[in-house]
């Protein structure tokens, strides 16, 4: 079965307001 | 890239009805945002686009949430946060 995850490169983009 | 979801104009109030401060319970508000954010699982885990860093700007808007708040709290397996099957 496929299990969907949020990964933690998504979930570390919370860290950053203004990534760049 | 831009996101292909509209986050701007959705309901956030599931997150922010169960997720509160001053503590943030790690369990309520961990899983709030799963709830929330599994649907569009696939788009926040593509990182050529701005979908992640989009919903965390309204999430964040709508909640009043300290910046990091979930990166920091919420932890499940060493993949990332386990979605609920479908």
């Amino acid at each position: 079965s496929n299990q969907r995850y949020i990964s933690y490169g998504a979930l570390s983009k919370n860290n950053v307001p203004c990534s760049r | 890239k831009p996101c292909p979801v509209d986050f701007e104009f959705m309901n956030y109030t599931i997150i922010t009805s169960r997720c509160k401060g001053p503590r943030y319970p790690a369990n309520l508000c961990c899983g709030a945002f799963k709830d929330f954010a599994c649907p569009y699982n696939d788009e926040l885990n593509d990182l050529s686009n701005e979908c992640s860093s989009t919903m965390f700007s309204y999430i964040n808007l709508y909640g009043n949430y300290p910046p990091g708040l979930f990166s920091s709290l919420c932890r499940d397996d060493k993949i990332g946060l386990i979605c609920p099957a479908l």
